[in-house]
């Protein structure tokens, strides 16, 4: 298809732009509602006192997600797709002229709440990290394998709440290493901080990664 | 868009096949995992003794979905999407070429779970019905406004889990009346069964408008 080839000569830009200032992105991926913000939020707070970091928020509508970012002091972009279901990278592109972003920077991207499209969406992140909230259900990583393939990490969110669910950790962990054997595994709580530490850490291993 | 017109035309012949047999269908919208199998499969049990019905069922990938509501009895012809994130009038028009539907028949359609896209087809339906789940926030009306504006009805699901969430059901359901004041609402639980019999009596309602 002539859209992703377009898609992916941008986000091999992208990628340089950031290669060369050695600026780790993660791009975060999920179904809406999921705790991307919450997540994001929580992680801003726990780093901003040593690292330089921002947010490009992609959503249909509103500025919401932008401000709940704003709040914590770490600058953001709001990109609002209209009736588009995903980021892309030429989005992502112009938005990067609108935040300054030094050598060693942490750059999040927020994508569109939608487990499809935006697994064929490079934009020029280090990685895709997918986060599913234990409220969704175990199959998820089954009915949509694309995401859970192009995902280096999944966040398995919410985990406060297994108490009170019906969700079978391990068989949810099991449908994700059936699509993709690779992909890395933590459970937390944005909201309770339970595996925060682990996925600092893994932030972190990400960023000596491209230092 | 071109597309949407030859989709637009090809729900106009799937409206006037269900007209002609007076065949309700109601087309289910979520985002992933917000409980449309889990209602349906409660939905399809309250009713099976009275009511001839069938299901389409819409994923990117699996038939999982399907078997879920073949072991109610009720008929089920799943349609995979592949890369694609909804459903459209000709994949509907196709699959009831595999279900039989009697006179006076109630088909479901459950979409794929995917707040953006669905909303901008239409398959023939009678009405949209959003399901929205409490543990995904309360501003998802404001953010992925088309849904909530194209469904005549947001059923709002897993209010059994309300005592451990700081969810704002007043909030959400001001949310949902800002993008669309004509929205009727249900409160609902698809595993307490709470909400059910007002749900079973709209499906009822909207049978009688149409026979
Ligand atoms: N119990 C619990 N609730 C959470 C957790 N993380 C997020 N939430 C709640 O889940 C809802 C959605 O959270 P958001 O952070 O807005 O989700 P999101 O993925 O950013 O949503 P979109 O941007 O619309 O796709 C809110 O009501 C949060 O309070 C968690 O770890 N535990
Ligand atoms: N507590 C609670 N859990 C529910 C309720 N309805 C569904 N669930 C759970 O939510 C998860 C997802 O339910 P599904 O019915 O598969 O959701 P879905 O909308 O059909 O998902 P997709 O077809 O993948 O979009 C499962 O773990 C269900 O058990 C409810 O009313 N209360
Ligand atoms: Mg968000
Ligand atoms: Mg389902
Ligand atoms: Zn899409
Ligand atoms: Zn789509």
């Amino acid at each position: 298809r002539d859209i992703l080839s377009k898609n992916d000569a941008l986000a091999t830009d992208n990628r340089r732009f950031f290669a060369e200032r050695k600026i780790l992105v993660l791009n975060l991926v999920s179904s809406p509602g999921s705790g991307k913000t919450t997540l994001l939020v929580c992680t801003l707070n726990a780093l901003k006192a040593k690292q330089t970091m921002a947010v490009i928020e992609g959503d249909q509508q509103t500025d919401n997600d932008a401000e709940r970012i704003r709040a914590t002091g770490v600058p953001a972009v709001q990109i609002n797709t209209g009736k588009g279901c995903h980021l892309d990278a030429s989005m992502v592109g112009h938005a990067l002229e609108q935040v300054a972003l030094p050598q060693g920077a942490l750059l999040f991207i927020e994508n569109v709440g939608n487990l499809v499209c935006p697994a064929a969406f490079d934009l020029g992140e280090a990685a895709k990290v997918v986060v599913l909230s234990v409220t969704e259900g175990e199959d998820k990583p089954l009915k949509y394998p694309d995401m859970f393939r192009a995902a280096r990490l999944m966040l398995l969110n919410k985990c406060d709440l297994l108490p009170y669910l019906n969700f079978d950790v391990e068989q949810a962990i099991n449908n994700a290493r059936r699509v993709n054997p690779d992909i890395e595994i933590i459970q937390l709580s944005a909201t309770s901080g339970t595996g925060m530490d682990e996925w600092l850490n893994w932030i972190d291993n990400a960023e000596q990664s491209i230092a």
